[in-house]
């Protein structure tokens, strides 16, 4: 039996919003430490995974590790009939044909279920080395998505070159170029949550997709902070914290000069 | 010119 109660529903449609045009079906593994899922694109450029830990959850019960097969653009229509306030509960049995999806609002007036049919899906589970990375930023979430936007008008491919004094994100296409950079916030600015900091051991310059970028800022409502992770020849970390409960984590890998 | 690598490159499967 597997169980798990999210008082805050609303996460639950966020986190499936921020993957579903990324990765259309996955498996979601739950066991007793939460629910973890680790996917790659159609085009294996790019990996998303995430991790919800069981204390994040208002109850969570799983008796056996099990493996939710999913179509994500299906539980994302299934989501949609929750309202943003709902209290959402997911069920599954020890071997499993369906997902069971309750929706409960506030006052209890409304309770609707739903069941999703799950899939046989093979993947391929890739192991994720444990990186020290040359460079850690964390900015605000919003402030990045924005320059990706932005970017991604002018170019395909965005230069991201991580030094002390900032981070520079370039593009150039067609219609000319164009460069933004971020600097490092001093300790006086502001709330914790909109600055800049770089953790930096080298300075590292790598070519990234814009398209793949613009997928992952589709977590941009999980949380007000981002982090990006890189070093040198290896793909960047793109990681959202879920406030309490984990992270969505997407990987990407550089583009390498011919 | 630059040509996008793929993910698998850098993660072995398990």
């Amino acid at each position: 039996m597997f169980e798990a109660r999210l008082t805050e529903g609303s996460l639950l449609k966020k986190i499936i919003e921020a993957i579903k045009d990324l990765v259309q079906e996955a498996n979601v593994d739950c066991s007793e430490e939460g629910l973890t899922m680790q996917a790659m694109d159609a085009s294996h450029v790019s990996l998303c995974s995430l991790n919800m830990r069981h204390g994040g959850f208002d109850h969570y019960r799983c008796d056996r590790s099990i493996s939710l097969g999913l179509n994500l653009a299906n539980l994302g229509k299934i989501l949609k009939c929750a309202g943003n306030d709902d209290v959402v509960t997911l069920k599954a049995e020890d071997e499993p044909d369906t997902l069971t999806l309750m929706f409960e609002s506030p006052n209890q007036e409304r309770i609707s279920d739903f069941e999703l049919k799950l899939m046989d899906i093979e993947t391929e589970h890739l192991g994720i080395p444990n990186e020290e990375y040359k460079c850690t930023i964390s900015m605000p979430s919003g402030e990045f998505q924005r320059i990706v936007r932005d970017l991604a008008v002018i170019g395909e491919t965005c230069i991201i070159t991580c030094t002390k004094e900032g981070v520079k994100f370039s593009v150039s296409g067609d219609l000319g170029n164009g460069n933004v950079t971020v600097r490092q916030s001093s300790a006086a600015d502001g709330d914790e949550k909109d600055q800049v900091k770089i953790q930096m051991e080298e300075p590292v310059t790598l070519n990234f997709a814009l398209r793949y970028l613009g997928f992952f800022t589709k977590a941009t409502p999980l949380g007000s902070t981002v982090k990006l992770h890189m070093s040198p020849d290896v793909p960047i970390v793109v990681e959202y914290p879920i406030d309490g409960i984990g992270s969505i984590s997407y990987f990407l890998a550089p583009k390498i000069d011919e | 010119m630059s040509s996008q690598t793929s993910i698998s490159r850098y993660f072995r499967s398990k």
